[in-house]
């Protein structure tokens, strides 16, 4: 899952 | 990145452009709730903290520096440039009342108890719903000008497109997130009778005027 600190969607 | 991604994306560059646009050509910003682009300031300031930390790629710190700056840009044009056009006469839904209920649902709906999980989580929220004092400016004064539906359908398309963008992650990378699918439905659902309006009547070269 994607974390705050990756997250690629804006 | 998917087309509808893309497409999503590029219908908020869209949206935000042309109201910057309508504002400074016409140097009035009539008819546009200042709270809504106060909450927009608000949504991307504390969605887009990670572009200190986090470096994910070129395309996405471009929009994200795009959509931050755009926001605080209006934000100026509105209250401070062009002040003197501002409706605040009819823009009096209250902030506070969209943005505590987000923040509350944020700290016990989220991902991950973190100041930055908690702040992206409560931008996803508060976005749902900061479109909420525009369309009730637009209720308030029972129409809109052209450019302003034609914003309001490039903003409402963005979330829209996303919603497929999410669709299509499921089926091909098995990608979701609850959070933004929730909150996204959330945001879509509310410009519904907007899109009708919009398709029936703007569309049709006639102005967005709500039955009496």
């Amino acid at each position: 899952r994607e974390t705050a600190n990756n997250k690629d969607e804006l | 990145m998917n087309i509808f991604r893309l497409l999503g994306d590029l219908s908020h560059l869209l949206a935000i452009i042309v109201l910057l646009l309508k504002i400074w050509k016409t140097r009035s910003c009539a008819g546009i709730s200042g709270k809504s682009q106060i909450l927009f300031a608000i949504v991307y300031t504390s969605r887009y903290l990670d572009l200190v930390t986090t470096y994910i790629s070129a395309y996405n710190t471009f929009m994200k520096l795009i959509f931050v700056v755009a926001a605080y840009a209006t934000v100026y044009l509105m209250y401070i440039k062009f002040k003197a056009t501002y409706d605040h006469n009819h823009d009096t839904f209250r902030m506070e009342f969209l943005v505590i209920p987000s923040l509350i649902l944020a700290l016990l709906i989220n991902h991950e108890l973190t100041v930055l999980e908690v702040l992206w989580t409560f931008s996803i929220y508060l976005e749902s719903v900061a479109i909420l004092p525009q369309l009730f400016l637009v209720s308030k004064t029972g129409e809109a000008e052209s450019i302003t539906s034609h914003y309001l359908f490039a903003l409402g398309s963005y979330r829209g497109l996303y919603l497929l963008n999410w669709v299509y992650r499921y089926y091909a990378e098995d990608h979701y997130d609850l959070i933004a699918i929730v909150a996204g439905l959330v945001q879509t659902v509310l410009y519904c009778d907007f899109f009708y309006l919009y398709i029936t009547k703007v569309l049709k070269g006639k102005k967005l005027q709500l039955p009496a």
